[in-house]
């Protein structure tokens, strides 16, 4: 039968930053081919196709995506293979080859990592599963 | 064919969508 995309809708515009992304508007309805942990989705509408950020879309209907509700802080163990510097208040610093616990992994491709007394979102494109469970 | 994802980091939800987890 035919394949069936799940439609979201825009929530805000989006100026893209690369050429294999495409612009959005608010209030946009998009359909998406393939959903990626690191947060760009791959987008169809009307006539482009290219990768757009989880972040700025909503689902149409029910949302049916696998999401933990609550954070679970008996969370798996990741390594850092880069390091990104916290731009808003709720990230958090770290180097390269960071331990970390993630505690909340977020569609939008911003999961909420600890380290030590420290929490705060960070992109998981820069984390690695360490394969051990401390 | 579909091209791997941007290798940057994607933009942080618009601040008003921005959910507190921490």
């Amino acid at each position: 039968g035919p394949i069936i995309l799940d439609t979201y809708s825009v929530i805000a515009d989006f100026t893209k930053t690369s050429k294999d992304e495409i612009e959005l508007r608010a209030g946009d309805l998009v359909e998406i081919v393939e959903k990626n942990s690191n947060g760009w989705w791959f987008c169809q509408c009307d006539y482009k196709r290219g990768w757009v950020p989880a972040s700025y879309l909503e689902p149409l209907d029910q949302p049916e995506e696998a999401e933990e509700a609550e954070p679970d802080y008996g969370g798996e163990f990741f390594v850092t293979i880069s390091s990104y510097t916290a731009e808003q208040e709720d990230e958090i610093s770290l180097q390269s080859g960071e331990v970390i616990e993630v505690i909340h992994r977020l569609l939008d491709g911003w999961w909420v990592v600890r380290k030590g007394e420290e929490t705060g979102h960070f992109p998981s494109m820069y984390l690695q599963k360490t394969g051990d469970k401390e | 064919t579909m091209k791997n994802p941007p290798q940057n980091p994607p933009p942080r939800p618009p601040a008003e969508f921005r959910r507190k987890h921490v």
